[in-house]
C-alpha cells in the first residue's frame, strides 16, 4: 500500500539519518527500505543507542533520530 | 577513537576562531571555546595555543547549510555541529551550525557543551554509547565537569594523563536499567508518564513507548539537584514535588514554580526530619503519604496541613511491607512500594501485599 505521508516522512528521516551516521547507501527506493541493508543499519543504530534491537522503525527509534545531535557519524571511517 | 586511532603527533596544538556567532558576545564565544579546550587539557598533557592569523591545527568557524566542506548543515535543531579527526588540512577543523541558537546557559544550545564534544572529535575521540559521556552523540545539557570515565579513558589512551595529575571528578556513569540489583531513588507520575530517578539520571516511561528513555536530570531540570530522594505528582494542581534533603521543588511540567525551593518542614514535618524517603499522592483521598525511615505521615492536599495522629508505623498500616521505602507510586487502587531491588504491590482493598516483583520489571527488564 502507498505509505501514508507521515510514514513516508519518517522513512525519509530514517534513511537520511542512517545514511549520514551509519553509512547506509543513499537513494534506496520503496521496497528496498525494508531491505537487508536498511534493516542491518537500523539494527546497528538501535544497538549503539541501547534500544531494543528490532530492525523496525519503532517510536523509540524515531524519537531518538529526531533529537538534536552532533554531525559526526557514529561508526566507521569518517573521511 | 576513529579508525587508525588518529591523533595529533605533538602535544602543542594550535587553534584559531575564524568567525563568531551573533547569538553571543565575542568574549562569551572565546570563553566557551577556551573552557572546552581546558576540559581536555585538564586530563592530558595537551596544551592549546590560540592563533589570530594563518593556519592553525584546529580552525573553528560558524556556518549554515553548505559551508564549504560538502557536509552541509540542516537548519535549526537536528545537526548542531561537526568536527574532523586530527590530520592535515581540514583535519581537526570544527564547524558550528549558525542556524542554531547558541547560548551560555541551560537553554538550547549551550556552546561550551557542544564545543567540548566537537573538540573531542578534533583530538581523535569518536562517539560513545554511554548516555552519561560527553562524547554521546545526542545533545544534553549538564553542569559541572563534563567528562565521564569513558571520555577520560578514551582521551588518555591517545595522549596519556595530565603530568601534573590535576584531580578531576568524572561525571557518573549512567545506571544500567537491567542490573538485577537496581534500586530507585524516587518515582513519580508526570502528565501520564512515569519518571524514575536514579543517581543523576532519570528514566521516562511513556505508555506507548516500550523502551524507557534515560536522560541526565540536569539536562531537563537544571534547577533541581542531581540527587532526588522522593517525588510525587498532584494531578489536580498539575505539579510535581521533588524532595532532596530538607528542601523541595515544585515543577509545572518542565518549569520550576515560583517561590521554590522551600523547606520540607513547611508541610508540618518536625525539624528533626532531614530527608524524605518516598512520597505518593493517593487520588482517591487527596492525601499525600510521606515515608520516612520506618514511619509515614499523611498530608492533606485540600487543607495543606499534616493529618493528626501521625507519624504511624509503615509495617502496622501496610501489612507485608516491613521494610523502609525507597520510592512509591499509586495506580488504580494499588500502591507500589520500591525497596532495594524489589517492588511490593499493595492492594488497598484487600489491605495487604499481593505481589512482589523485581524493581526493574517496570523498566521492561
Amino acid at each position: 500500500l502507498p505509505l501514508l505521508s507521515a510514514d513516508k516522512d519518517n522513512w525519509d528521516l530514517a534513511e537520511k539519518y542512517l545514511h549520514r551516521f551509519y553509512d547506509l547507501p543513499a537513494g534506496l527506493q520503496g521496497r528496498q527500505r525494508s531491505s537487508g541493508a536498511f534493516q542491518t543499519k537500523l539494527k546497528e543504530m538501535q544497538k549503539f543507542f541501547k534500544l531494543k534491537v528490532t530492525g523496525n522503525l519503532d517510536d523509540n527509534t524515531l524519537e531518538l533520530m529526531k533529537q538534536a545531535r552532533c554531525g559526526v557519524p557514529d561508526i566507521g571511517e569518517y573521511n | 577513537h576513529f579508525p587508525q586511532h588518529l591523533k595529533w603527533q605533538n602535544n602543542q596544538i594550535t587553534f584559531r576562531i575564524l568567525n563568531y556567532t551573533p547569538d553571543l558576545k565575542k568574549s562569551d564565544v572565546d570563553r566557551a571555546i577556551r573552557n572546552a579546550l581546558n576540559v581536555w587539557s585538564d586530563v592530558t598533557p595537551l596544551k592549546f595555543k590560540k592563533l589570530y592569523k594563518d593556519n592553525a591545527d584546529i580552525m573553528i568557524s560558524f556556518g549554515s547549510k553548505e559551508h564549504g566542506d560538502y557536509n552541509p548543515f540542516d537548519g535549526p535543531n537536528g545537526l548542531l555541529a561537526h568536527a574532523y579527526p586530527p590530520g592535515q588540512g581540514i583535519g581537526g577543523d570544527t564547524h558550528f551550525d549558525e542556524d542554531e541558537h547558541w547560548t551560555k546557559d541551560s537553554s538550547t544550545y549551550n556552546l561550551f557543551i557542544v564545543a567540548a564534544h566537537e573538540l573531542g572529535h578534533a583530538l581523535g575521540m569518536s562517539h560513545s554509547s554511554d548516555a552519561g559521556a560527553l562524547m554521546y552523540p545526542v545533545y544534553s545539557y549538564t553542569t559541572g565537569f563534563p567528562l565521564s570515565e569513558d571520555d577520560i579513558e578514551g582521551i588518555q589512551a591517545l595522549y596519556g594523563p595530565n603530568p601534573n595529575h590535576k584531580k578531576v571528578k568524572p561525571k557518573p556513569v549512567a545506571p544500567n536499567k537491567c542490573d538485577p540489583m537496581l534500586s530507585f531513588d524516587a518515582v513519580t507520575e508526570l502528565r501520564g508518564e512515569t519518571i524514575i530517578f536514579k543517581d543523576s539520571f532519570y528514566w521516562r516511561l511513556h505508555p506507548q513507548m516500550p523502551e524507557p528513555e534515560q536522560t541526565l536530570i540536569k539536562s531537563t531540570w537544571p534547577s533541581i539537584p542531581s540527587k532526588v530522594d522522593a517525588a510525587y505528582e498532584n494531578p489536580e494542581k498539575d505539579i510535581v514535588i521533588i524532595f532532596s534533603g530538607i528542601r523541595m521543588w515544585a515543577l509545572n511540567g518542565y518549569d520550576l514554580v515560583d517561590g521554590y525551593p522551600k523547606y520540607i518542614h513547611k508541610l508540618g514535618l518536625p525539624k528533626t526530619i532531614k530527608k524524605i524517603d518516598a512520597a505518593v499522592y493517593i487520588s482517591d483521598t487527596s492525601k499525600t503519604l510521606l515515608f520516612i525511615d520506618e514511619d509515614y505521615w499523611s498530608y492533606d492536599e485540600m487543607t495543606g496541613t499534616m493529618d493528626s495522629g501521625y507519624p504511624r508505623s509503615i509495617e502496622s498500616d501496610f501489612p507485608g511491607m516491613n521494610d523502609e521505602v525507597d520510592a512509591a507510586t499509586y495506580h488504580y487502587g494499588y500502591l507500589y512500594f520500591f525497596h532495594e531491588n524489589m517492588q511490593y504491590e499493595y492492594s488497598y482493598t484487600s489491605r495487604k501485599v499481593i505481589r512482589i516483583l523485581r524493581t526493574n520489571s517496570i523498566l521492561n527488564c
